[in-house]
């Protein structure tokens, strides 16, 4: 199952 | 870390307790879209569900917590506390005609199609556009509190800031996020009209008021 990328930004 | 995402990211903190302390110490909500802040809820919501499910740093989870408190007290208050107060008949942008094209776009173009991400998506797009209910609001009453304009300010300033960030990890860190740029330049965008009238008039020691 994809989980796309890890976003690290408010 | 950079020092436009740190600026940024204190400018929209700065905004969110702006406008909690306008309503809180005026006890009114006047002139003061309770839809935008709806939105505003909303995309904290479901872009912050990630607090529980990974831990970035110390910061942004801290900052992710205290969006989400104050975007809720702040709703609360509208329609809740000082609901006598607030301008419903002024309020009346159709929030559907927002929501509809922003949920199909994120099941349509997003970065990965997983529960998480599309929610994030929805966010970021959302976000974009959530200050349109209150900037209608102001064309409408053809003027806005100085106090308003400040929140509106650091609020716009925030995602501008955020567009500086962008390029720098561009350079220095090869990150870059399509949705999120473009997104952050349609937000920023819709903030140009009222940068204007803020620097040359709010600043000047004018009331914001509309040709109505």
């Amino acid at each position: 199952w994809p989980r796309g990328p890890q976003h690290d930004e408010l | 870390m950079n020092i436009f995402r740190l600026t940024g990211d204190l400018s929209h903190l700065a905004a969110i307790i702006i406008l909690l302390l306008k309503i809180w110490k005026t006890r009114s909500c006047a002139g003061i879209s309770g839809k935008s802040q709806i939105l505003f809820a909303l995309v904290f919501t479901t872009r912050y569900l990630d607090l529980f499910s990974s831990f970035i740093s110390l910061y942004n989870t801290v900052m992710k917590v205290i969006y989400i408190m104050c975007a809720y007290a702040t709703v609360y208050l509208i329609y809740g506390k000082f609901k006598a107060t607030y301008d419903g008949n002024h309020d009346t942008f159709r929030v559907e005609f927002l929501l509809i094209p922003v949920v199909l776009l994120a099941v349509l173009i997003n970065h990965a199609f997983a529960p998480m991400e599309i929610l994030w998506t929805f966010s970021i797009y959302l976000e974009s556009v959530a200050i349109l209910p209150q900037l209608f609001m102001i064309s409408k009453t053809g003027e806005a509190e100085t106090i308003t304009t400040h929140y509106l300010f650091f609020l716009g300033l925030y995602r501008t800031l955020y567009l500086f960030n962008w390029i720098w990890r561009f350079y220095f860190e090869g990150f870059f996020d399509l949705i999120a740029v473009v997104a952050g330049l349609v937000q920023t965008i819709l903030y140009c009209d009222f940068f204007y009238l803020y620097i040359t008039k709010v600043l000047k020691g004018k009331k914001l008021s509309l040709p109505a």
